[in-house]
Formats: C-alpha cells, sequence, structure tokens
C-alpha cells in the first residue's frame, strides 16, 4: 500500500496548479525513495520532472512500486475542495485503480475524502544525463515571473544570453523590441533577492516565451529560482520546493535552419 | 527563421 501525509496540502494545490495546463496527464511514480514525476507536453517541446522525497512529507509509505496515471485536470477539481490549511493524505491499496485523498482542517473539525480515478498512461521516459551548464542563474522566482511576463506582451520567443555582463532576455516584435538585463547581485540582505550567476562560459540561446511564461506558474512554490543553459541543450527551470524536493521544467530550444 | 526543436533531438529515449 501507499500512504504520504504532508501537512502543508497548499503545497500540493499549488504543484498541481503549476503542471495542469502544461501536461494533461502523467505517471506518479511512488517508490520508497518518494515520489517523481516526468511528463511531457502534447508536442514534446518542454517536460515537466518531480521529485519529492521521502522524508519531505511527515509521514510516507510505499510498500510496493506503482505508477499512478493521473489526470491532472482531475486533480486539480479536487485539491480545489482542500483548504489552504489542510492536512493532506494521499492512499492507495496495492495495484489499485484510485487514489483516495483526505484533507484535515488544521484544527480537526473537518475531514473529508475524495477518490480519483486513475488512468494507464503509456508513459515516454527520456534519459536527462546529469551535465555541467555553461551558466546557472538563481534570481527571485518573482523577477522571472515578471521579465517573461513582460516579454510575451512584446514578442513570441527569447534570446537568453549569459556573459560576464549579466543575464539578458531579448525579444522583439511587432510594436518593437525589448531588452531586460539582470546583473549579479548579492548586496540584497535574503540570499532569496539575489541574483547570483555562475558562468563557465558564455551562453546564449533562443525559447519559445509562451513556455517560460507557462513556467512562472510555479512561482507560489519558491522564492527562488534556477536557470541553466548550455549551447544547444535545453534549458532548465528549476524550483525547489523547500524540504521537499524539487519541479524542473525543461524546454527545448529553437534552432537555426 | 528558427525552428522549435523537440525534446527527442536532445534525449535520448529510455
Amino acid at each position: 500500500m501507499f500512504e504520504a501525509r504532508i501537512t502543508q496540502g497548499a503545497v500540493l494545490k499549488k504543484l498541481v496548479e503549476a503542471l495542469k495546463e502544461l501536461v494533461t496527464e502523467g505517471n506518479f511514480d511512488v517508490s520508497s525513495t518518494g515520489l517523481q514525476l516526468q511528463a511531457m507536453d502534447s508536442s514534446h517541446v518542454c517536460l515537466v520532472s518531480l521529485a519529492l522525497r521521502e522524508d519531505g512529507f511527515e509521514h510516507f509509505r510505499c510498500d510496493r512500486n506503482m505508477a499512478m496515471g493521473i489526470h491532472f485536470q482531475n486533480l486539480s477539481k479536487i485539491l480545489k475542495c482542500a483548504g489552504n490549511e489542510d492536512t493532506i493524505t494521499l492512499k492507495a491499496e496495492d495495484n489499485a485503480d484510485q487514489l483516495t485523498l483526505m484533507f484535515e482542517s488544521s484544527n480537526q473539525d473537518r475531514i473529508s475524502d475524495f477518490d480519483l480515478k486513475l488512468m494507464s498512461i503509456e508513459s515516454e521516459h527520456l534519459g536527462i544525463p546529469d551535465q555541467e551548464y555553461s551558466a546557472e542563474i538563481k534570481m527571485p522566482s518573482s523577477e522571472y515571473q515578471r521579465i517573461v511576463r513582460d516579454l510575451t506582451s512584446i514578442g513570441d520567443t527569447v534570446l537568453i544570453s549569459a556573459t560576464k555582463e549579466g543575464i539578458k532576455f531579448s525579444t522583439s516584435g511587432d510594436v518593437g523590441t525589448a531588452n531586460v538585463t539582470l546583473r549579479h547581485n548579492t548586496t540584497p540582505e535574503k540570499p532569496e533577492e539575489q541574483t547570483i550567476i555562475d558562468l563557465k562560459e558564455p551562453v546564449a540561446l533562443t525559447f519559445a516565451l509562451r513556455y517560460l511564461n507557462n513556467f512562472a506558474k510555479a512561482t507560489p512554490l519558491a522564492p527562488v529560482v534556477k536557470l541553466s543553459l548550455t549551447k544547444d541543450l535545453p534549458i532548465v527551470v528549476e524550483y525547489q520546493i523547500g524540504e521537499l524536493g524539487a519541479v524542473k521544467f525543461y524546454l527545448a530550444p529553437k534552432i537555426d535552419d | 527563421k528558427a525552428n522549435q526543436g523537440r525534446l527527442e533531438s536532445f534525449f535520448t529515449a529510455l
């Protein structure tokens, strides 16, 4: 049997809100080490990789590895019924065709349970090598959200270039052009307000803004976002979810003809 | 003009 209890149920709500428009369905792969998900969008341009550690939960038990096929819009409908302060418990019997979600209010005076029908999903996993990136940039997630939102109103694609001067986001469209440059800045006292650029070599890549903007739906999950760039490789946009784990978005670059 | 790459061009299918 599988059982996972999380006191901060709001994290699960935010997580599903961040994913549900990008990927319609995917397998929650549960094992004794935690819960993982790898899912691509329908056009195979971007990929979501979620890893939640077993020790990040208040309680975690998984007797047998299982792939639970989730329809994210449906899971979202159920999670909307959970209060922001609720503790959420996920439960499933071995080889079950449903996932039970139990919501408990913080003062334990309201308990509800919902069963989500599980799907059988042929998952296509991609092997993503661990590797060194040419540039790794940590910045406030709200800053990333603002930049991609602003640029989406100007153009369709963004050229992201990392140099020793900083990281520059450039776009152009019918109304004109836009450039936003962030410099390495460790002046703010709070680490989550700093911009840290770790540059091994200059790199410049072009991406579709629509997806980068969609990744910013994960902003409520973390104060900091990390962007990793290497020539001719997908960008990684990564949000650490406290001690629980991380969600990473991969987006394939635009390629010159 | 740049074309949108697909993930399979960068990562191997398992």
